[in-house]
This record gives C-alpha cells, sequence and structure tokens, in this order.
C-alpha cells in the first residue's frame, strides 16, 4: 500500500465548518490522517491540521456537504472516496451524495421508517455510511447504488451513478478526466463540441433531433446534459447536434494512457463469466474452430474489433465480449453461428462445459388450488406442459413486472405458481426463453372441472338487432314500416312495385327477409324498403343507432404468449 | 412470421387478414376502430379500388371458417400522401367488436420508442419453413435505434427517419412475405400500442438485417384527420 496520504485530496489555507469533530495533537499530517482512519465517533471524510500548533481535527463533514473559508495556517485533507461523485465497480464503496433514483424519485432516508420499512438502517449496517437519503450499495447488488424512495409504490429503485473505472485522480486536479479509454464507453467528461465544432443537443431533448437515447432506455449511460458519451458501442463518443441538417457526429477526446488487461494469470482461464478472458483457445465446446472477429464470413455480426477496442477480438479467440455466461464464438461452421467455449476454471474447479439442459421431470404434485386460484399458496413448480417456472424475482429468460414490490399479498417466493393477476388459474413465466408464460400444472381442488372464462356481459356474438351501427348496412331487426309510417312491401314480391335487382336471390347475403328495413346497397341514410303505397315506390326506415361500443384498445381477452427469439 | 410461435388464439383481436376479393390472404393489417384498418401502402398496389379487397376479422387459422369471423368490404383506400408506406382502409360497416375482435392503441403523435424496447410482430406470412404455417403465428425482438441501424455493417443508411428498425442481431426470426401491413405492437403498462407497420426487409431473417416497420406515431395527425374527415 502506498502513502496513507494518497488517498486524500490536499487543499491549502482552507478551514471547513462541522459540528461533528474530534481535537488531537500530532505531529505531522501523516499520523493525523492514521486520527481519521481510526475515528470511531463518526466517519471520518477528512481532517485539517495547523502547521504552527500542530493541531489535528477529524472531520465529519467535507467541501461537499458543509461550508468552506479561508484559513491561512491550516492544511485540509479529504479523503477523495467522499468527493467522486462516481461509482468504482459495482459501487460498493461509493460515497457520493446522490439523493435519487434514475426515474428521478428522491430518496427516502436511510434513518427513517416511512413510507418504506427498511431493513438496512444506519444501525444495523455502520459500515455501509447509510447516511441521510445517499444512493448507497450496502448489499452489494450487481446493479449498483440504491436507496428506498419517497414513493409509497416504489419500494426501492436504482441511482444513476457514472462510473469511475480508468479516470486518473491528480491531487487537486477535477475528478472527471477529459481523456479516454479504448472507445470511450466510460468516458464522463464534459466535451460537448462535435469533432467539426458543432454544439451537441441535450440527451434530454428531443430537438432538433427525435431519438431514443433517453435516460429511461439506457440507465447507467450517464447522459448528461449534452456532454458526448459512447452509450452504443460506437468507435469513439459522439452527440447528436445542434445542427439540423447534421443529425450526429463523433467528438474528439484524448486517449488516456491504456491499462493493461484487468487479470494477470487470470487471463489464462476464467473467472466468473470469463468476461476478461485473455487466452487463445480457439474452439468451441462442440468442436468447431472459431470464426475470426475480424471477418463477416460463414457468419455476418456487429462484434468488429476496431469497434470494439478493449474487448481484445483478436484473431478467433474465444471472447466474452458481451456478458454471456462464458466466452463464447462465431464458428467456421455455417449451420453454427456462434458457441460457448470450453475453458479452464481459475479456481481449479472442472471447466464449466455447457450442456444442453436436460428438462428435468416435472414434479407430479397432488395439491389443487380453491377458485381461481389467487389465493394458491403451494409449491408446484411446473406447467402444463412440463416446462420449470422461472423465479419470480428473476428477470431471465423474461423480464416482467410481477414482482413482490408491486404484488406484496401475492407471495411471489421462489417459482412457485401462483396467480397475482387474477388470471382463471394459477401461471408462472417459464425458464424456456421460447414460451414467455404458461399455466400451471394443477388441478382445481373440487374435481376438473375445465373452467371457462366467464364471458364479460358486454360483448356478445350477435349484433344488436334493434339498433345500428354507421349506415346499417348489418340491420337484421324485424322493422318493417318506414319512417313516414307506410308498411314495407316484401323483398320477394314484384307488387305492386316491380324491381329485379334487390331480392333474395339476387343478394343473399342481405337478409332480405319477408318485407323488414334493409340495406342492401349500403346507402348512407341508413335500411329502406319498397312500399306498399303504390304512388311510393321506397321509403327510408327510422331505425335508432346502437351507442357506441365499449371497449378497451389494446387489451385481449386472451393472454399472448409473447414468446420472444433471442 | 419465420420461427417465433403459433400464438394463443385470438390472443392478438385487431390482427386482420386483407384479402382479395374472392378471399386469398396477401397482406396483414391492423384495427385501430371498429371501422378503421391500419395497413401499408404497398399492399395496395395491385388495384386501387376498395372492391378488389376483403377484411377478415376475428380468425386465427388462415382458412377462416372460425364462427367468430368478420369478414368486411372496403368503402374507402387512404394512401399516406407522402408515399411513405402507410395507409388506411374504412371498411363499408364497422366490424362488432367481441372477444375475437378488439382495436390496437395507437401511439401518442411523435411518442419516443427507444432502443432495446421489446416489441411483437404478427401475422399469417411466410415462415421459410418453420413450424405454425397458416396459423396466425407471433414474435418478438427489441426495437433497433435507426442510428444503430444504419450502420455500414446493418441497413447501411437505408432507413428513413419516418421508419423504425427491429429484429435480432443474429437474426433466426423475423415478418417476411405476407405479413406486410400487419402491426408491430410494443406493450406500454397493460395494454399494447401499435409502434410499426410491417413495411420492408433484405430477406428474412438474416443475420445484421432486421426487419423495417413504418413509424407510426409520425403520423397520428394524417390518421385522425382521415377518420375525422370520412
Amino acid at each position: 500500500k502506498g502513502d496513507i496520504l494518497d488517498d486524500y485530496l490536499r487543499t491549502d489555507g482552507v478551514w471547513i465548518l462541522t459540528r461533528n469533530k474530534e481535537f488531537y495533537s500530532t505531529n505531522n499530517e501523516k499520523e493525523c490522517a492514521e486520527k481519521c482512519d481510526a475515528e470511531i465517533n463518526f466517519n471520518c471524510r477528512g481532517f485539517l491540521f495547523t502547521k504552527k500548533k500542530l493541531q489535528c481535527l477529524t472531520l465529519a463533514e467535507n467541501t461537499k456537504t458543509t461550508v468552506v473559508f479561508h484559513s491561512e495556517d491550516a492544511v485540509l485533507y479529504e479523503k477523495k472516496i467522499y468527493l467522486l461523485q462516481c461509482k468504482r465497480g459495482i459501487g460498493k464503496d461509493y460515497r457520493g451524495t446522490e439523493a435519487k433514483t434514475w426515474r428521478g424519485i428522491p430518496c427516502q432516508k436511510w434513518a427513517e421508517k416511512s413510507p418504506h420499512n427498511p431493513n438496512f438502517t444506519p444501525e444495523k449496517h455502520p459500515r455501509a455510511e447509510l447516511e441521510e437519503n445517499y444512493c448507497r450499495n450496502p448489499d452489494g447488488d450487481v446493479r449498483g447504488p440504491w436507496c428506498y424512495t419517497t414513493d409509497p409504490a416504489t419500494r426501492f429503485d436504482y441511482c444513476n451513478i457514472p462510473e469511475c473505472e480508468g479516470q486518473v485522480m491528480q491531487t487537486g486536479e477535477d475528478p472527471t478526466v477529459e481523456c479516454m479509454e479504448c472507445n470511450g464507453e466510460d468516458y464522463h467528461g464534459n466535451v460537448s463540441r462535435t469533432e467539426s465544432g458543432l454544439e451537441c443537443q441535450r440527451w434530454d431533448a428531443q430537438e432538433p433531433h427525435m431519438h431514443g437515447y433517453t435516460l429511461k432506455h439506457f440507465p447507467g449511460k450517464d447522459l448528461k446534459m449534452n456532454y458526448c458519451r459512447n452509450p452504443d458501442g460506437e468507435l469513439r463518443p459522439w452527440c447528436f447536434t445542434m445542427s439540423p441538417t447534421k443529425r450526429w457526429e463523433y467528438c474528439n477526446i484524448p486517449r488516456c494512457t491504456m491499462h493493461p488487461p484487468a487479470s494477470g494469470l487470470g487471463s489464462q482461464c476464467i473467472s466468473g463469466n470469463g468476461d476478461d478472458y485473455r487466452g487463445r483457445i480457439a474452439i468451441t465446446a462442440s468442436g468447431n474452430t472459431c470464426q475470426h472477429w475480424n471477418l463477416q464470413f460463414p457468419h455476418k455480426h456487429g462484434w468488429i474489433p476496431d469497434r470494439y477496442p478493449c474487448k481484445n477480438l483478436e484473431e478467433n479467440y474465444c471472447r466474452n465480449p458481451d456478458g454471456e455466461k462464458m466466452p463464447w464464438c462465431y464458428t467456421t461452421n455455417a449451420t453454427a453461428r456462434w458457441e460457448y467455449c470450453t475453458i479452464p476454471s481459475c479456481d481449479g474447479k472442472e471447466p464449466d462445459t455447457p450442456a444442453v439442459d436436460q428438462p428435468e421431470q416435472a414434479q407430479a404434485t397432488e395439491e389443487c388450488y380453491q377458485g381461481n386460484g389467487v389465493s394458491y399458496r403451494g409449491t408446484a413448480s411446473f406447467t402444463i406442459t412440463g416446462k420449470k417456472c422461472q423465479a419470480w424475482n428473476s428477470m431471465s429468460p423474461h423480464r416482467h413486472n410481477k414482482t413482490s414490490e408491486h404484488f406484496p399479498n401475492a407471495d411471489l417466493r421462489q417459482n412457485y405458481c401462483r396467480n397475482p393477476d387474477a388470471d382463471s388459474r394459477p401461471w408462472c413465466y417459464t425458464t424456456d426463453p421460447s414460451v414467455r408464460w404458461e399455466y400451471c400444472n394443477l388441478k382445481r381442488c373440487n374435481g376438473n372441472v375445465q373452467m371457462t372464462l366467464p364471458k364479460p356481459p358486454q360483448t356478445t356474438l350477435e349484433p344488436n338487432p334493434d339498433c345500428i351501427h354507421s349506415n346499417g348496412i348489418d340491420y337484421r331487426g324485424t322493422v318493417a314500416r318506414t319512417a313516414r309510417g307506410r308498411t314495407c312491401q316484401e323483398w320477394s314480391s314484384q307488387t305492386p312495385h316491380k324491381h329485379d335487382y334487390f331480392t333474395p336471390r339476387t343478394h343473399p347475403k342481405s337478409g332480405l327477409e319477408k318485407n323488414y328495413c334493409r340495406n342492401p346497397d349500403g346507402d348512407v341514410n341508413g335500411p329502406w324498403c319498397y312500399t306498399t303505397d303504390p304512388r311510393k315506390a321506397w321509403e327510408y326506415c327510422d331505425i335508432p343507432k346502437c351507442p357506441p361500443t365499449q371497449y378497451e384498445c389494446g387489451k385481449a381477452k386472451t393472454r399472448p404468449k409473447l414468446c420472444a427469439q433471442r | 412470421i419465420v420461427a417465433g410461435c403459433i400464438s394463443h388464439p385470438h390472443s392478438w383481436p385487431w390482427q386482420i387478414s386483407l384479402r382479395t376479393s374472392y378471399g386469398l390472404h396477401f397482406c396483414g393489417g391492423t384495427l385501430i376502430d371498429p371501422q378503421w384498418v391500419l395497413t401499408a401502402s404497398h399492399c395496395l398496389e395491385k388495384s386501387s379500388r376498395p372492391s378488389s379487397y376483403k377484411v377478415y376479422l376475428g380468425l386465427h387459422e388462415e382458412r377462416a371458417l372460425e364462427t367468430s369471423v368478420q369478414k368486411r368490404d372496403v368503402e374507402k383506400l387512404f394512401k399516406e400522401p407522402h408515399r411513405a408506406d402507410i395507409a388506411l382502409l374504412k371498411l363499408r360497416s364497422p366490424a362488432i367488436i367481441t372477444d375475437q375482435v378488439i382495436p390496437v392503441c395507437l401511439p401518442k403523435e411523435n411518442a419516443v420508442l427507444g432502443g432495446r424496447e421489446e416489441c411483437y410482430v404478427t401475422g399469417w406470412g411466410d415462415t421459410k419453413g418453420t413450424p405454425g404455417e397458416g396459423y396466425l403465428k407471433e414474435t418478438g425482438f427489441p426495437v433497433i435505434e435507426n442510428k444503430i441501424c444504419n450502420r455500414p455493417e446493418f441497413l447501411n443508411g437505408r432507413v428513413k427517419k419516418h421508419e423504425l428498425c427491429a429484429g435480432n442481431i443474429h437474426g433466426g426470426t423475423d415478418t417476411c412475405q405476407g405479413d406486410s401491413g400487419g402491426p408491430l405492437v410494443c406493450l406500454d403498462q397493460d395494454r399494447f400500442v401499435q409502434h410499426g407497420v410491417t413495411s420492408w426487409g433484405l430477406g428474412c431473417a438474416q443475420p445484421m438485417k432486421p426487419g423495417v416497420y413504418v413509424r407510426v406515431s409520425n403520423y397520428i395527425p394524417w390518421i385522425k384527420s382521415i377518420m375525422e374527415n370520412n
């Protein structure tokens, strides 16, 4: 470990005002830093040291959270970790002051009990420094810092904290660095002009260019202000421009010096999902030779090496550039587009050979459900076709919103069959990527009577005979008198009025029964008939219009399968 | 639809089958109102006479023998005036709303559809030998931002601002001939909204060649004015 003061940012000639502090006398700054590290009365964010009086004050606050003023003899040391408004890795040691979720919902204070009763509290987890309502990651959530929210309907949510990886922290320098590594996917600087000098459009604006790069669709990509970013694997950071004629353009960001690959020996074996594997195995688990990454034959693909300089897509070596469960490659076998590779594991265990999943035998359960199964609390976890259920708190292979947060009373535990949305019977999402959900392999408790879905009262299969839609071309009612009160002539009759065009024979589909009013020619004014009055050949009838049909657009009565192909 | 799966019967009740006057299916379409159907202009190239077309609703099988089937004549055709591949059909009489016939929702004007939104397409089109011929099929895949879709290795600048891309980068599933005019819908809360009209593609289900759909949110004003004035 280097000098203890390396972890601090030094500022000469300033003093900060803070209630929480402790006084010591030390001979130098290092000893004072040791006092700060050892402080137990509060989270020490830094210290003040006075050279003349050799005073050491450990501080609970820093320049981010309190007032600063000038003091000739004092030197302020602040722990860098508390200055960073960005996270390293999953942000377990993030100590910034972001206090709203990525949707912008203010965070609930960790010490408060409402609107949500927290599991993580400052008392229970002192080391997590759950201060105020700042985003934190006390449980090492892989998705980064989060907080309980002040929205009663949302118990917790994640925060949009930019990554810090690759930044070189210089003492006294602004923590956001003006250079980029690789293709700049992790660039967080504030350059906001393109290579040709055009001003960048704000990411949260849709003018002059509409786009889908919104915070909602690209969380965690630090799409802030109008700063150049690379959220989509471009060659380098870019932005939409304020010029109506130029939709987007690259920005010129200087490159930082490259870092060596993160894993030393590890690169010849895999740990975790092998995303840092840099070995030279170039054959898949089934024995196919890998296709070179810089070739588009036999398989066209988007993993173009110079577009992803940090993914080391060299030659045809197995790699894991996209977070798969293990390294893979496109194959030279035209019928096998891509396959996993078998790579020795770094911890000496047998390599993870990607066997084809064998469907587990469906567990025969003798359980049953009452009514429509909303109250079912059994442990059945297979569908009627024998597919295994996906766990409710998992979003893979199927993303969904049936979570215990949204359905707290539905007992969505494990992957047990449940009926959180009052469907006809218990169901679950399946682990089969091609089948989103299915009903479960359960019987109803009072016999095996198949439950037919009740028909909503407002839907009838037959048109209402007493009124007409639009021009009434489908009218099949029995009104047989014109609007003026004349009786209608039979359609099949030729007296008193002879007609040969509109007859039951010539218009079999128009419902020309007896002498009922009809609209065989789609007359815009609605149904009519020939009359029995010799002086009047035909007249309109007076049929009331039906009320507009009530329906909810986009809502099918039968739930779609939603099969999605990967 | 290439790959994907056979849908649950009538789980896409806005899907319609556009047919010749003698009942041959040749394009899809979407019921957006009891008397209005949205489809693609290029489906109407064969003839500009409304009587050449029929609209079938409430069907699951292409044979259309179910009791729930409703058949309607077309009263009038409206092609988008600036040659976008979208058109409206006015039915001679409104469809009857049943469990098997329900209109889809339309998006807000200029609604933003981000990359990676999971959307679904349906149709009775060519399956390229995958199972399900003759049944209404469905498949789902993410929307791909135009900026990415226009990259050289994808559709290389062919996609226009009023169009959107959707598909799997590895290919494998897609819409195909006979699905044109049909809906691309995305789930919004608990209902489906039609964001696209199936329009064109370079082959079907090819890697790096997503399908292209007309961006419906661009044409909400046009759709509204046609429906209100006719």
